[in-house]
């Protein structure tokens, strides 16, 4: 079985928390957490604004 | 012959239960395959009435259609698969996975099937597994709580199963990016765009007073998406009028500041009003207290996370969010193994599916369980009539079907329903981060 998330979120830019930038910060968009083909748990992030 | 047939003692032998099983499947496969041919012909015919130009335009409109057979195209596989009775074998999947297991065999067989399937069994609530009376409520099992933190970060969208990410990306022009080679059109994945620019519950133009007296504003068109004027009037309750601002935070005060921050919203709305204002109001707070990133470029994404068998088949809500319509596509069974991914385009528009349309704080966003041969059903927790893979399925589409013939519209392929109940004033069903929004079962 299988599920698919379509979703809006503000466009992403390459930055991330490297950056140092802290969390809730406007700055970025949207940033995947995962790779394709990567196991993943329920509760794990996909990605995060 | 008439004396040893006297003599003989008689002995009745119980019929092996996989024989008769069997003889079941065959059976119900000839019936099909009946039907089937049966249903060609008469499509057959109907297509060289149309030639001839028999009937009245009119005629033809109003004649409910019959659901066309889906014929996917791809390699020889694929078509083989195609002429099998995929609804018709799940059923007997999830008939046969619902038989009783004999008490002593239960352990030994699910251990069994958690070796094959890599199902770790530490995680799995019961630990005493001849509570599971058959494979169906071992495939529907819970897990242990507090067994899987969920990212503490706020802004995170987590992932909704157990499972494996397929595709993720972004996007384009209306497309679902390439998908291990095949591309999907939003629009046949969801039904049509997405709610927020053709929401038909929305009314047209200005608030409008619905059956409680309630103002219920207008869901922005295309190109306004989510700019909410501050000082707008929002809505009536119990005769105090709230704009946005103060909808979190009570009714203005005579400066026309917001009198009470949003923890001491006015006691008129119910608890569950509040919460799932607060999921679409915190959102929402960040619209009207800073430039609101929608006014920052947004775009469309999405991910295919694929549920393995021997994963834990219950999904749960990735985000704080509303589902406000469910569109059921009764579809066929395709299995959604990455195999027959990679040799049937648009599987996933092809299968039966569950597609909840709603909002979160960033815009749009919609959650699609799809179906496959081996767990057919899908179940959402908060959608008492939703019937997947099962006969009452074809029925109800083939009824949405006739109400848009009736209409004089296309039929749509899917029945739909609307959520409401959460809140008065915004409707739709409110879902917590990490709540459990229902699962995948055998059959």
């Amino acid at each position: 079985s299988t599920i698919v998330m379509v979703f809006e979120a503000p466009k992403g830019s390459r930055k991330s928390f490297d950056d140092g930038w802290e969390e809730g910060e406007r700055k970025g968009g949207w940033q995947w957490s995962v790779q394709k083909g990567q196991k993943i748990k329920y509760g794990e992030a996909v990605g995060w604004v | 012959l008439r004396t040893s047939l006297r003599n003989t003692k008689v002995e009745w032998k119980p019929i092996p239960v996989a024989l008769g099983i069997g003889f079941l499947g065959a059976v119900q496969f000839y019936r099909v395959r009946q039907r089937e041919q049966r249903r060609q012909i008469e499509e057959d015919e109907e297509a060289r009435s149309q030639d001839e130009g028999h009937g009245s335009e009119e005629d033809e409109k109003r004649k409910p259609k019959k659901r066309k057979r889906i014929k996917p195209s791809g390699p020889w596989q694929v078509q083989v698969m195609s002429t099998l009775p995929l609804k018709g074998i799940s059923r007997l999947w999830g008939r046969f996975n619902e038989l009783q297991i004999p008490y002593y065999l239960r352990v030994p067989g699910f251990k069994l099937y958690s070796w094959v399937f890599g199902v770790n069994l530490s995680e799995v609530s019961e630990s005493d597994l001849h509570i599971y009376p058959n494979l169906a409520a071992f495939f529907y099992r819970t897990l242990k709580p507090n067994i899987r933190p969920l990212d503490p970060r706020s802004t995170a969208l987590l992932s909704p199963a157990d499972g494996r990410v397929l595709q993720m990306g972004m996007i384009q022009h209306g497309e679902v990016e390439q998908v291990k080679g095949m591309t999907y059109t939003l629009e046949a994945l969801l039904g049509t765009e997405p709610p927020s620019a053709s929401s038909d519950s929305a009314p047209a133009q200005g608030p409008k007073k619905d059956a409680q007296g309630l103002k219920r504003h207008a869901l922005p068109k295309e190109g306004e998406e989510d700019i909410i004027t501050s000082d707008e009037e929002f809505a009536e309750v119990n005769g105090i009028s709230y704009t946005l601002p103060n909808l979190l935070s009570g009714p203005k005060s005579q400066g026309g500041t917001p009198a009470m921050d949003a923890s001491t919203t006015p006691k008129s709305l119910s608890e569950t009003e509040v919460r799932a204002d607060l999921a679409l109001g915190d959102g929402r707070k960040q619209l009207w207290s800073s430039p609101t990133p929608t006014q920052a470029a947004t775009a469309l994404y999405y991910i295919v996370v694929y549920l393995a068998p021997g994963d834990y088949h219950r999904f749960h809500s990735p985000t704080s969010w509303v589902a406000e319509k469910r569109r059921h596509f009764a579809g066929e069974l395709y299995s959604v193994s990455p195999y027959l991914q990679r040799t049937l385009p648009g599987l996933f528009t092809l299968n039966e599916r569950v597609v909840l349309l709603g909002r979160w704080r960033w815009g749009f966003f919609s959650f699609t369980p799809v179906g496959a041969t081996n767990v057919g059903s899908i179940k959402i927790n908060f959608d008492r009539e939703l019937r997947t893979n099962s006969l009452t399925t074809d029925t109800a589409a083939d009824r949405a079907a006739e109400e848009a013939a009736d209409r004089g519209e296309p039929n749509p392929g899917f029945a739909e329903a609307t959520y409401a109940g959460a809140s008065k004033l915004l409707g739709g069903h409110a879902l917590r981060k990490g709540e459990e929004m229902g699962g995948f079962q055998l059959g």
